[in-house]
C-alpha cells in the first residue's frame, strides 16, 4: 500500500512472513492464450507449497550458502575459480555446509516431465547457469536423496546418449566451464560445479522434455547425472536459464523466441510462475538492455546507474556501478551492492526508519529493526535506476527481510571489496 | 559485481527477452 506521500510504502508485518498453508495463484492469471507460451508453477523449496523438504535452513544457514554462491559468481568475474578459503571472509556466520553446496539456497523450483512415458521431476531454475541436468539411475557414483524417483533412462523410449564425436558434445565447455569427457563407450561426459564442492557429472544426453501438457520439447540436450553432490535438498536437479547455447532458452529459441519470464512470490507460502514465450501479464513492462557484464558472457548483465530511497536519488557516483558491473540472478537471494552504494542506501534508509527500534544484525544483514509492536510500518520506497531512465520500485517484501517480527532487516548486503 | 537477488525481484514480472537483448519489469506480476 502506498502512503499519501507516495515515497513511502506501508508494509503489513504479516505480509513479510509465510503462512502455514499454501496459497496457489490461478495458473491462468497471467496467460495470454493467443501467443505461444508455456507456463509452469513456481514454488519455493522451503515453504508449505514446496516439495516437503526435510528441513528449511535457518536464515544464517541460508545466508552462508548465499554468500558462497556470490563468492563463486565473483570468482568467475575475477577470472579464475579460487578455493573458497582464499576468498575474503564473509560476514555470514560460518556454518559447515555438509556436502558442498552453493547452488544457493533461495531455491525456486518447477515441475517438469522427462522421458517417454514422462516422469515428473522438481528442478531448481537458475538464470546464473546454463546446463539443465537431473540425477539418473543407476547413480553409478553417487546420488543425493531427492523427493521424486530418480530418472531411469533405461525406462524411456526416447532417451539417447550424445556421442563424443557429436558437435553437441564439443559445445559443452562454454556452458559448463569444463572440457567434456568421453566414456569407454564413446559417450559424451559432462561435468559442472557450482562452487565449494557442489557438482554434477554424468552423460550428456537427448530426451523429450515436457513443460506442460501441450508443450513438449523433443531432442532436448541435458545432463543425466551419475555423480551428484550438494545441498540441492529434495530437488532432482536444475534448469539452466543462462545465455549459453546449451541453455533451455537457446535450445527452444524456435519455439519460444528466446523469451522467458518469471514472477517470484511474496513469501514461500504462495506460488509464482515461470513462462517460456512472450506472455502478457502484470501491467506495462519497463525495459532495460541486457549487457555483457565484464565480458562474462552467460550472466544477464544490467546497467544500474543509481538508486532512490524515499523518492530521492541517493549520493552514489555513477562510476561505482560502472566499475562493479551488475547482473540479475534468480539463484542469489540477497542483493549485493558495491560498498559505497550499500553505505549510501543504508544511511538513507536509516533516516527513514528513525521511529523504529533497532534490532541486532542478522548475519550479512546489518540494518535490522524490532517491529514486534507494529501491525504495519511505513518504510521508504527503494528503487533501482537503470541507464536509459528505467526506474523500478521494489515491493515491500523486496526491501525488508524478516527472520521474525523482532528482527526485520534491510534486505541488501554490501560487497567487501569494490573490485568484486 | 553487484547482483540483483531474488528477494528484490519478488512480485515483479521479470521478462528476459534474450533475443531482443533486453529485460523488462512489470509490477504486480504475482
Amino acid at each position: 500500500k502506498i502512503s499519501p506521500d507516495s515515497h513511502h510504502l506501508t508494509v503489513e508485518l504479516a505480509g513479510l512472513f509465510p503462512s502455514a498453508s499454501c496459497t496457489r495463484r490461478s495458473p491462468q492469471a497471467h496467460i495470454s492464450s493467443q501467443r505461444e507460451q508455456s507456463s509452469l508453477e513456481v514454488i519455493h523449496r522451503h515453504g508449505p507449497c514446496g516439495v516437503g523438504d526435510s528441513k528449511s535452513p535457518t536464515a544464517a544457514e541460508m545466508f552462508v550458502q548465499d554468500q558462497a554462491r556470490v563468492d563463486f559468481i565473483n570468482s568467475k568475474f575475477s577470472g579464475k575459480f579460487k578455493a573458497m578459503d582464499s576468498l575474503r571472509p564473509s560476514k555470514a556466520t560460518k556454518i559447515p555446509a555438509k556436502s558442498g553446496a552453493t547452488i544457493g539456497s533461495g531455491n525456486y523450483i518447477v515441475n517438469v516431465g522427462l522421458g517417454t512415458p514422462k516422469k515428473y521431476l522438481s528442478l531448481i531454475f537458475d538464470t546464473g547457469s546454463d546446463l539443465t541436468w537431473t540425477q539418473c539411475e543407476p547413480c553409478a557414483r553417487y546420488c543425493y536423496d531427492q523427493k521424486d524417483p530418480v530418472f531411469a533412462p533405461s525406462q524411456s523410449t526416447t532417451y539417447s546418449n550424445i556421442t563424443c564425436s557429436s558437435p553437441d558434445c564439443a559445445q559443452l565447455e562454454s556452458g559448463t566451464g569444463n572440457q567434456p569427457g568421453c566414456s569407454a563407450a564413446k559417450s559424451c561426459i559432462y561435468g559442472i560445479q557450482y562452487g565449494d564442492q557442489s557438482f554434477s557429472v554424468g552423460y550428456f544426453a537427448k530426451e523429450t522434455l515436457t513443460l506442460t501438457s501441450t508443450d513438449v520439447i523433443d531432442n532436448f540436450l541435458f545432463g543425466c547425472g551419475q555423480n551428484n553432490r550438494g545441498l540441492f535438498g529434495s530437488a532432482a536437479g536444475l534448469i539452466g536459464l543462462g545465455q549459453d547455447k546449451i541453455s533451455i532458452v537457446k535450445q527452444t529459441a524456435q519455439k519460444y523466441g528466446q523469451i522467458f519470464s518469471y514472477c517470484l512470490p511474496k513469501t514461500s507460502s504462495s506460488t509464482g510462475y515461470l513462462t517460456f514465450g512472450s506472455g502478457g501479464g502484470g501491467g506495462a513492462l519497463k525495459y532495460t538492455p541486457i549487457i555483457e557484464a565484464h565480458g562474462v558472457a552467460n550472466f544477464y548483465g544490467l546497467n544500474i546507474v543509481g538508486m532512490k530511497v524515499g523518492g530521492t536519488q541517493i549520493p552514489i557516483s555513477p562510476s561505482v556501478f560502472s566499475t562493479s558491473g551488475a547482473i540479475i540472478d534468480s539463484g542469489t537471494v540477497i542483493t549485493r551492492l558495491p560498498p559505497d552504494a550499500y553505505s549510501a542506501l543504508k544511511s538513507a534508509f536509516q533516516k527513514g526508519m528513525v521511529r523504529y527500534p533497532k534490532a541486532p544484525e542478522l548475519s550479512i544483514l546489518d540494518t535490522c529493526y524490532d517491529l514486534s509492536k507494529y501491525a504495519a510500518v511505513s518504510i521508504p520506497k527503494v528503487s533501482f535506476l537503470f541507464k536509459g531512465g528505467t526506474e523500478i520500485d521494489l515491493d515491500g517484501t523486496g526491501i525488508l527481510y524478516g527472520a521474525s517480527t523482532d528482527q526485520v532487516c534491510l534486505a541488501f548486503a554490501g560487497n567487501r571489496d569494490p573490485s568484486t | 559485481i553487484a547482483i540483483i537477488g531474488n528477494v528484490q525481484q519478488k512480485t515483479l514480472q521479470v521478462v528476459y527477452d534474450v533475443g531482443g537483448g533486453k529485460i523488462g519489469f512489470g509490477y504486480n506480476g504475482c
